[in-house]
């Protein structure tokens, strides 16, 4: 364990104990504080409280703080862990966290079962399936016609809903995505590999005194 | 399976293909 000193990050708002946050993630503790340089700029480009809003996490994300988006909304509330409307730096490292190569693959199931369980009832239904695809459709400028949405729509739940009750739970979730791996993708960052790298200055405003893993 | 009907790309595929599910945008400057 590291000696720890007296930091200017230690009072900033938004600030958690990186050897804690690198004990409950897949990230060390150099990693955790290289995340808190991405976090103190992010949290600081709209209003300079220590916490990110959702126009901070927005602009951080697509360079453009408008961009109001059925998926962009998911996520922020996904990584908004404590429901405050804002994202602290525990919750930043924590989401991020399941996006990590190393991270388990059960979280990564469990994350993206909650992206797409829009109303959060615990299953994903055909209507929160078929809102995601219209958004996705739009944003993209892709044309399809409503009969080939249902076509499709019919399709994945003949292979997910297994019991066909009209919604996927969380065990059909796993069973497809172990037949579909490729639905992971989006839940593996691989710039999270060099988080320390990217943001070498971390290193300047290290609070320990040697690297702990 | 009948070989001649088309493979359709499940709802999910395609819902992944939302640059705003990708957050590679945190990284690059």
């Amino acid at each position: 364990m590291g000696c720890f000193h007296s930091t200017a990050s230690k009072q900033f708002p938004g600030h958690e104990d990186p050897v804690i946050l690198a004990s409950q993630t897949a990230f060390s503790v150099s990693e955790v504080e290289a995340l808190f340089e991405l976090y103190k700029s992010i949290s600081s480009s709209v209003i300079d409280d220590g916490l990110i809003n959702k126009e901070e996490f927005q602009l951080a994300l697509f360079k453009n703080r408008k961009k109001e988006n059925l998926f962009a909304n998911r996520i922020f509330e996904l990584f908004d862990v404590k429901k405050k409307g804002v994202i602290d730096f525990g919750d930043f490292v924590k989401s991020l966290s399941v996006f990590h190569p190393n991270a388990p693959h059960e979280d990564k199931i469990d994350f993206s079962f909650k992206l797409y369980d829009l109303d959060g009832t615990g299953f994903i239904e055909r209507q929160e399936v078929k809102q995601m695809l219209i958004a996705l459709l739009c944003e993209s400028g892709m044309k399809l016609a409503d009969e080939t949405v249902e076509i499709i729509l019919d399709k994945t739940f003949l292979e997910a809903d297994v019991n066909q009750d009209g919604k996927i739970d969380k065990s059909e979730w796993q069973n497809f995505v172990r037949q579909n791996p490729s639905l992971l993708k989006i839940m593996t960052l691989p710039y999270l590999r060099d988080i320390t790298t990217t943001f070498p200055s971390f290193v300047f405003h290290s609070e320990v005194d040697e690297i702990v893993t | 399976k009948n070989p001649d009907s088309p493979t359709l790309i499940n709802a999910f595929q395609l819902i992944g293909m939302s640059s705003c599910l990708d957050l590679s945008g945190f990284f690059e400057k």
